[in-house]
């Protein structure tokens, strides 16, 4: 099982740190310093992980896009992140119009953009709007606010409002969590109300109350990643891995890349 | 006795609530949601606020740059605040220049420029090392890491290492508190090693403990505004108001406006 996935988002929201505590890895070396230089150009990067999950092989790519939104003129930092998508459709459409093709082609199509937003701000940034609406044609977008522990439950609640109303005032297409039946997932209705999903990431183990979790230590107390009273992380593992995989890569295929494969071959 | 106050740093940083928690006041109102629009250019507004302190008063004019930081391309956003800063030497030098001269000059010109810097980043951001080089010939700058609450302790010694070794290498030039004597201010020395400032506002008082505190209460614990451990507002505080307001005007007459009148009357 393979599954492209892409995160955006200026740097320091805590992507990196996010994916290692999503997928229970280091594939980021978090103390890398060249990592950390300020970018002058966007690229796109991929990090492979082979990850098992109940015996099954998940591959993962994982793709980061170094340099997005940290610019002093950011309105060309969408561009080779739209390019790398229309090259993998693109690779694809190839390879899927050969007489003479393979049964399974290599897909690395990106199958879900997992986009941070600050949760500085008042609501979406110009640069959020502009980049979503890029890509809201052609990625499952799943909008992330980062770094929740930076706000109260009540300033949350207000700034997911303001967020989930400045999408249907810009009119961003977001990914849908599709319904499933409910005995299968009975904390499916609670996760999918949880969304933008608010999270906290940490690839630290803490002790709190003598039990070992991941979390932050603060001098005022500690943040639980996996704690749903603190942040929407569980929620956000949950759908993402265990439900909703395979529907992102099937939306991927029968949508977005079929609008793609309509447009460039109708030119 | 009258202080020009600028701030200047992205919308969210909590710039409003800093300024609402320094002089204990509700200078900005910030439930206006006119207030909260996304801007489409930078715009320079000025807030009168009157102060008693210890019986004397303290007249404030704070001086927002709504925009800043916020737009798709930022390269432009500088330079109405340069302008202004400018501008207000300009009228200075008029009234200084004038044969039949009034013997107390209105005094418009920028006496300190509270910088927020994100505490999101890796070090400094491409528009935070712009904006400041083109600042600091002309204004004390002051820069604030903002929302301090959003990193750990070890994270904070780290980030304020980092931002003190980038103002070092970019040659940007910040307002240096001066020495005084012990004994009138016995936590002077413990203040200024704590530059550059990491900061936490609120405008909320929240019952901690049986006290009642100005604070941000989170589900994992409550962040004390005034709690030496928890951040540096008790020391900006001081260094600001109490202790070197009349500096910060001095460096700015004798310095920064003598540069400016020395280049002008030089062309
Ligand atoms: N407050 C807070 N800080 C975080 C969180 N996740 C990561 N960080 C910290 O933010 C900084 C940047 O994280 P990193 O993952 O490198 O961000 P990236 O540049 O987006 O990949 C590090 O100091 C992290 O420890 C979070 O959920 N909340
Ligand atoms: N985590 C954190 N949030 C803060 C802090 N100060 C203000 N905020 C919150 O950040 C949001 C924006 O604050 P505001 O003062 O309006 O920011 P401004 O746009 O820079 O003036 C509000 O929800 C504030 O309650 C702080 O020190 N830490």
């Amino acid at each position: 099982f393979e599954f492209n996935l892409m995160v955006a988002g200026e740097s320091g929201l805590g992507k990196s740190t996010l994916i290692n505590s999503l997928f229970n890895t280091d594939i980021y070396d978090l103390k890398d310093p060249s990592k950390r230089k300020l970018r002058k150009t966007v690229s796109v990067e991929t990090n492979k992980i082979i990850l098992k999950e109940k015996g099954v092989q998940l591959r993962l790519n994982v793709i980061d896009t170094p340099g997005f939104g940290d610019l002093l003129d950011n309105s060309q930092s969408t561009n080779p992140i739209v390019d790398y998508v229309n090259e993998k459709f693109h690779e694809y459409l190839t390879l899927e119009s050969r007489v003479n093709r393979q049964k399974q082609i290599a897909d690395n199509r990106v199958h879900c953009l997992l986009y941070f937003i600050s949760p500085n701000g008042h609501g979406l940034k110009e640069i959020d709007v502009f980049f979503m609406k890029k890509l809201h044609d052609k990625v499952n977008i799943i909008p992330i606010i980062a770094k929740a522990d930076t706000m109260t439950s009540e300033e949350c609640v207000l700034f997911k409002k303001t967020i989930r109303e400045e999408i249907a005032k810009f009119g961003i297409k977001v990914y849908e969590f599709p319904e499933v039946e409910e005995e299968g997932y009975p904390d499916h209705k609670n996760f999918k109300n949880r969304v933008p999903f608010a999270i906290i990431g940490s690839n630290v183990m803490i002790d709190n109350d003598g039990r070992r979790v991941r979390g932050r230590k603060y001098p005022w107390g500690v943040v639980e990643v996996e704690n749903l009273h603190h942040n929407d992380f569980l929620a956000l593992r949950n759908m993402l891995i265990r439900t909703h995989m395979h529907d992102l890569r099937d939306v991927t295929n029968n949508v977005h890349y079929e609008n793609f494969r309509y447009a460039t071959l109708s030119e």
